[in-house]
């Protein structure tokens, strides 16, 4: 892909924390 | 998926089709989600994003979802 480290470094970072964000409201829904 | 609205789950379907590294952007949604309207697709994008579904990736224009790899 054309993206560069620091692109990647973002979409990594923001996905654990949407990951992290998805758990929280499923675990609140049991 | 549960728990969303019809327009929610049609945005959260079409970023997850995109198959790219960088995700769908706005404009996309825009121009493919001809039964909403700007504010309707973004209200859709910050509820799923809210709720772990969706991420922003190289800029906050682009999305993403989590149930992609």
């Amino acid at each position: 892909s054309g993206l560069t480290e620091e692109h990647k470094r973002r979409i990594e970072e923001n996905r654990q924390k949407a990951l992290a964000r998805r758990a929280e409201r499923l675990a609140a829904q049991q | 998926v549960r728990g969303l609205s019809p327009h929610e789950s049609q945005v959260l379907n079409l970023i997850k089709s995109c198959i790219r590294s960088e995700g769908i952007t706005l404009q996309e949604l825009k121009s493919q989600l001809h039964n909403m309207n700007v504010a309707t697709i973004k209200k859709a994008v910050e509820f799923l994003s809210s709720e772990g579904h969706i991420y922003s990736t190289i800029d906050d224009d682009h999305f993403k979802s989590t149930d992609a790899e």
